[in-house]
């Protein structure tokens, strides 16, 4: 079923704000992770904390959300993920 | 029965602004035509918007966190375990492997040596203008050289007289002659630079994107809603000496309009000059006659942000970062096989008005992954698919974290088809 495939994606942040590392931080200055799940209908962020010596994602410390529905919004302009209070990352989703 | 050559073309940071996209702006005729005769899928995402991680995930057919590869400096072997690439599963059954360009990325994440031995059966090709890339070679309006952004070149002042893509054709094309002769099959990985930045193009191409043509992207603000950790700042372009003169505020900017509008200009010619050099490259390969025996594979690392959500270049999870062109041509099996002296990829100069109606090729649009890159190709060739990769996999040399797509490319009509390739 189309709707079962997912594409998965993911990004390294030094911080939770834009400094001068943030495109390309060194592993040892990785402290977020943001996995991305892509579905033909949504686009679902959570930006993680991450510790890069045990290479863990926590995905109980969630730093933000992002969810785009793709039909109303293909842009990625609109994140609904607050108005969805996030909820918790569909274990069924993790890669 | 013979097996099927490969060449696997690999564009540094190409977005899907391509015809075969449905951009409406971009002059791509010759790798729409890869497309028409292609299986084109039209979700394709890379695993991480940046080059090495991408690279070596796709390479090795594991996700960044298997390959522990987030930034540019670890090498897998050494940092997470010995797992095998693309290149390697061909040499290690008969193929003659070879790599020109950048198909790797250069430097730690893949050993200083491109991967080799392990990957390549001879040194990998670098061309030798790469090192003018990043270097004082675009003529700035006060007529002075600068390391800029945007470097629309007279290739006949630059350095060499050449660019790195040009070579980077001539020597596929070498070994493409080469190749034709000998009896094993070949795996030919071409890896082209633009339109990775620097935007360092003959600056011929402007003229196929008059800047008063030149929109600015759909939605070039920062989305109210977007979290401050998902923004990613473009601190690379910002070291360009085009771009540090702009005084441009960190982290949001925003750019200058008129700046915006330049540099899609240049990102765009960008791609019609890679997309000569890329029909330079098929044509070759049918005068050599060589299109019914090579599958194709078509692909970039990630995409790049030209100005939407107010952002620029890669390190972003967005579509426009991580969706990617992915497209295979297999002969007898997603085109027919081509008659004696028939071209099925004649050169197209993009400068020619709109040369015949390209007709669109078989598309997929269920959502695919670079990593599946690895198993897809394998079963194309018809090798031994990797097996799926237990979790975790660290102690696994081959095998395989993506699906494998093959079955997107049983199309109905073909099974009456006297030249289905079996």
């Amino acid at each position: 079923n189309p709707r079962e495939l997912i594409a998965y994606s993911q990004y390294p942040r030094p911080a939770d704000s834009p400094q001068w590392d943030s495109d390309k931080p060194s592993l040892k200055d990785i402290k977020i992770m943001g996995y991305s799940i892509r579905t033909i209908d949504y686009r679902y962020t959570v930006w993680v904390s991450f510790d890069p010596k045990e290479f863990q994602a926590n995905f109980s410390d969630i730093h933000a959300g992002e969810l785009y529905f793709v039909d109303s919004d293909p842009l990625q302009d609109h994140n609904m993920y607050n108005e969805t209070q996030g909820g918790e990352f569909p274990q069924s989703s993790v890669p | 029965t013979d097996a099927l050559n490969v060449l696997l073309i690999i564009v540094d940071d190409l977005r899907t602004s391509l015809g075969c996209y449905g951009d409406k702006i971009v002059r791509s005729p010759n790798i729409d035509q890869l497309a028409s005769n292609s299986l084109l899928f039209q979700n394709a995402f890379a695993q991480q918007a940046v080059c090495a991680p991408s690279r070596v995930s796709f390479l090795t057919g594991r996700r960044p966190d298997t390959t522990r590869l987030y930034d540019f400096n670890s090498y897998w072997r050494v940092h997470a375990g010995n797992f095998s690439t693309i290149p390697q599963y061909f040499k290690e059954n008969g193929y003659v492997t070879l790599s020109v360009g950048k198909v790797f990325h250069p430097g730690i994440s893949s050993n200083h040596s491109d991967d080799s031995p392990y990957s390549w059966s001879f040194p990998p090709y670098h061309p030798s203008s790469e090192k003018y890339e990043n270097t004082k070679t675009c003529r700035g309006q006060d007529g002075e050289l600068h390391a800029n952004l945007l470097c629309p070149v007279d290739v006949a002042d630059v350095p060499e007289g050449t660019l790195p893509d040009k070579q980077s054709t001539e020597e596929a094309i070498r070994l493409l002659e080469k190749m034709k002769t000998s009896a094993d099959p070949f795996f030919l990985a071409v890896g082209y630079h633009k339109p990775h930045i620097p935007f360092r193009y003959p600056k011929e191409f402007q003229k196929l994107y008059p800047l008063e043509n030149i929109t600015l992207a759909p939605d070039p603000h920062v989305p109210h809603g977007l979290p401050a950790v998902a923004y990613n700042p473009w601190m690379d372009i910002r070291q360009r000496e085009d771009v540090r003169a702009l005084n441009i505020s960190v982290p949001y900017g925003p750019i200058p309009v008129d700046f915006q509008r330049k540099i899609r200009q240049s990102y765009f010619a960008s791609v019609s000059y890679l997309d000569t050099q890329v029909g330079h490259l098929l044509s070759a390969l049918d005068d050599l006659q060589l299109t019914s025996s090579t599958i194709i594979a078509f692909t970039s690392d990630h995409g790049w942000a030209l100005g939407e959500h107010g952002e620029w270049a890669k390190y972003s999870n967005f579509d426009v970062t991580t969706r990617v062109p992915l497209m295979f041509y297999v002969p007898g099996m997603t085109a027919s096989l081509p008659k004696a002296g028939e071209k099925l990829f004649p050169y197209h100069d993009p400068f020619d008005p709109v040369s015949e109606l390209i007709e669109p090729g078989r598309r997929a649009t269920d959502l695919v992954e670079l990593v599946s890159l690895f198993p897809t190709l394998a079963a194309l060739a018809g090798l031994q698919v990797p097996p799926r990769c237990p979790r975790p996999s660290f102690h696994m040399e081959l095998c395989r974290e993506g699906r494998n797509l093959l079955k997107y490319f049983w199309f109905r009509d073909l099974e009456e088809g006297p030249d289905l390739y079996s």
